[in-house]
């Protein structure tokens, strides 16, 4: 474990936690893209499987075990408790336009053909695009709540410093993976437009208005 | 290249 991953799980965590907040408090998930956070959800369950095969440490199984069930819960939230308040009618990114594709490139590319690695790799490349449904609906709303761009911030930054740590680990442990760091490369690019909109005016206590 | 074959990472 390094500085960067430490921070990087608990950016990940806060901006778990800064949905759940919003849904509750808002009693809304309007803004929220339901698609990606099926996509979210699909991605730990298929990563965490080993959660029963091999033990890493407390702090490694805990945190699966959060994201797990708190993943299902803004799913049930959103589709359920919340249901009237979804946004269906600019949640339309045609989600199976990743996961067939991930899911073939799972298959050709990975580090071992064994069920459990192909899920696992299956999983790193579907985090990579899992947020696209999300800003797909914000550029068609044209904006996102003050909220929803800290929970968005949060989220991208988490696998920005998962690049650090893996330079961190690169020169101190010599370990290197490369499906991980190039799908975690493609993950953060995509949140760059959205890092820029979010320096440039949630900081400065504007909302963020996309171009429509 | 990769050290152990378990995944360590969240």
């Amino acid at each position: 474990m390094n500085i960067f991953r430490l921070i990087g799980d608990m950016s990940h965590l806060l901006a778990i936690i800064l949905l759940l907040l919003k849904m509750w408090k808002t009693r809304s998930c309007a803004g929220i893209s339901g698609k990606s956070q099926i996509l979210f959800a699909l991605v730990f369950a298929s990563r965490y499987l080993d959660l029963f095969t091999s033990f890493v440490s407390v702090y490694n199984s805990v945190m699966k075990i959060f994201f797990i069930s708190t993943s299902l819960l803004t799913v049930y939230l959103m589709y359920f408790k919340f249901r009237a308040t979804y946004d269906s009618n600019h949640d339309t990114f045609r989600v199976e336009f990743l996961v067939i594709p991930v899911g073939g490139l799972a298959f050709l590319v990975n580090h071992e053909f064994s069920p459990l690695e192909i899920l696992w790799t299956f999983s790193i490349y579907l985090e990579s695009v899992a947020i696209l449904p999300q800003l797909f609906m914000m550029s068609k709303t044209g904006e996102a709540e003050t909220i929803t761009s800290h929970y968005l911030f949060a989220l991208g930054s988490y696998r920005a410093l998962y690049i650090l740590n893996w330079v961190y680990r690169y020169y101190f442990e010599g370990f290197f993976d490369l499906i991980a760091v190039v799908a975690g490369c493609v993950q953060t690019i995509l949140y760059c437009d959205f890092f820029y909109l979010y320096i440039t005016k949630v900081l400065k206590g504007k909302r963020i208005t996309l171009p429509a | 290249e990769k050290l152990e074959k378990e995944h360590d990472e969240l």
